[in-house]
């Protein structure tokens, strides 16, 4: 059967004309959000002085404050199940996801595969992904820093010093452990992303939550290890694939709503362990 | 105990503030990569062990052989995608229940999947992989595709017991 979206009951999912993941809650009509890939052009220097320090393993710093974006140039193709439906996007040449919702699930799993990155250009780039949604968040956005304590962030912003930022992007990005997410300053509604490893974020405008994929750069950052961040493997750069699972929605009901997103973060950090035996004959009372 | 002695002092090298960020050298990085490997796959031996004390067949004379699919995460996993019928052990680490979706790479395209606990035969889905990913540099991967079942209700610290086994294709390809 031809279809263009997927989502379940939950949600409608389309590819919208620029290419990008549109998501719109089907319960709560107040609240969508696009999802979207950009990159980062690295700072490049000598290292001789602050101003002329490279992007690296140690810092992020981009060039200038302009994020690009990427021209959807990919194809896109669905599939539908009883269990699972998916959207597989290819985006450019080095950018691909898997946008899916299992049924009996609230969650929306963005699996994204980036790399190799190109570098032919002698330009390091640096490819985040971008929530971008309807929630007022007045400049406020939430990350779990070091996996302990969620701390509330503010754009442009520090609670002890009057700041003024030079660098807006590399000073806005925080630290996500498993968990970052924003809140409507007037309606009780909060979007959520959920990382399976460390990554960096941040809220450049109100309502979006951008996270760094990947990263390779040409140049060292002085810091220490001596070496550019271009990790080469099978003579190209490398391929990374991981999940962010983004669930949001009502927080009328906040104990509900808190409880599942722990479970949502246990299940992206302490997944099942799956072990593999080969079929032999076995006494199955016992094993039961 | 000597297996687990070297995988806790593995663990320990991984705390370093090197390998937590990635701020290691490269060489470094590959020598990470390596212990990890190396210690995950002989603790393979620790986990049949356990396992097979828990199934009361510690006294067998058939050696368990017990295999983790390391390379998941790039849908890939040997023991899976070569066998028509395998065993899959999943264990809960947590210390409540869960119910959650298993996603196996698999070469063919319909497969049943029985529930030992339940001793039921389980609703699964084929999904096929991306193919950006089937061209990830390295994959060395027959699988072209996915088997999805859902796990219901994993006791804590607990384990469940499915059988998978491919099926005869039920319908014929046409030309076109």
């Amino acid at each position: 059967e031809s279809t263009n979206f997927i989502g379940g009951d939950l949600y409608t999912i389309t590819v919208d004309e620029s290419g990008h993941i549109a998501v719109q809650y089907n319960n709560q009509n107040d609240m969508n959000f696009v999802q979207s890939f950009h990159y980062y052009e690295g700072a490049e220097g000598n290292n001789k002085v602050f101003e002329n320090r490279s992007s690296g393993a140690y810092i992020f710093r981009p060039k200038t404050s302009e994020i690009h974006d990427f021209v959807y140039e990919g194809d896109y193709s669905i599939v539908k199940g009883p269990l699972v439906e998916e959207i597989h996007q290819n985006v450019n040449q080095w950018i691909s996801q898997v946008v899916r919702v299992y049924k009996q699930e609230e969650r929306i799993e963005f699996e994204w595969l980036i790399g190799p990155i190109p570098v032919e250009d002698k330009i390091g780039k640096e490819v985040v992904t971008k929530y971008t949604s309807n929630l007022n968040s007045d400049g406020e956005f939430y990350t779990d820093s070091n996996g302990r304590e969620t701390l509330k962030r503010k754009r442009d912003y520090r609670p002890t010093w009057n700041l003024k930022l030079y660098e807006p992007i590399a000073g806005n990005y925080y630290p996500v452990t498993t968990k970052m997410y924003l809140k409507d300053k007037n309606k009780p509604l909060k979007l959520s992303v959920f990382t399976d490893r460390s990554q960096g974020g941040t809220s450049m405008k109100d309502g979006e939550l951008e996270l760094m994929l990947h990263r390779r750069l040409l140049n060292d950052d002085a810091f220490g290890v001596g070496e550019a961040l271009n990790e080469v493997a099978y003579n190209t750069g490398l391929v990374v694939r991981g999940i962010h699972y983004v669930y949001g929605g009502n927080t009328k009901n906040l104990d509900a709503f808190t409880l599942k997103e722990k479970k949502l973060m246990l299940e992206q950090t302490l997944r099942p362990t799956i072990l593999v035996i080969p079929f032999m004959q076995k006494n199955i009372d016992n094993w039961r | 105990i000597e297996n687990l002695e070297k995988f806790r002092e593995a663990m320990g090298v991984m705390q370093h503030h090197d390998a937590v960020t990635g701020t290691e050298k490269q060489l470094v990085a590959n020598d990470y990569a390596r212990l990890l490997y190396e210690n995950l796959v002989n603790n393979n031996i620790v986990a049949a062990n356990s396992i097979y004390k828990w199934a009361n067949e510690k006294n067998s004379t058939t050696k368990l052989i017990v295999s983790s699919c390391l390379e998941l995460n790039i849908s890939s996993c040997p023991y899976t995608e070569n066998s028509r019928q395998f065993t899959l052990i999943i264990y809960n680490p947590q210390s409540q229940p869960v119910s959650t979706y298993v996603r196996l790479p698999v070469n063919g395209s319909s497969y049943e999947v029985f529930d030992w606990a339940e001793d039921i035969s389980i609703l699964s889905q084929i999904v096929p992989i991306p193919k950006r990913v089937l061209q990830i540099p390295g994959r060395e991967s027959k699988a072209t595709n996915e088997l999805v079942f859902r796990v219901n209700d994993l006791p804590p610290l607990g384990y469940k017991v499915y059988e998978v086994t491919e099926k005869p294709n039920t319908y014929e390809e046409t030309p076109s």
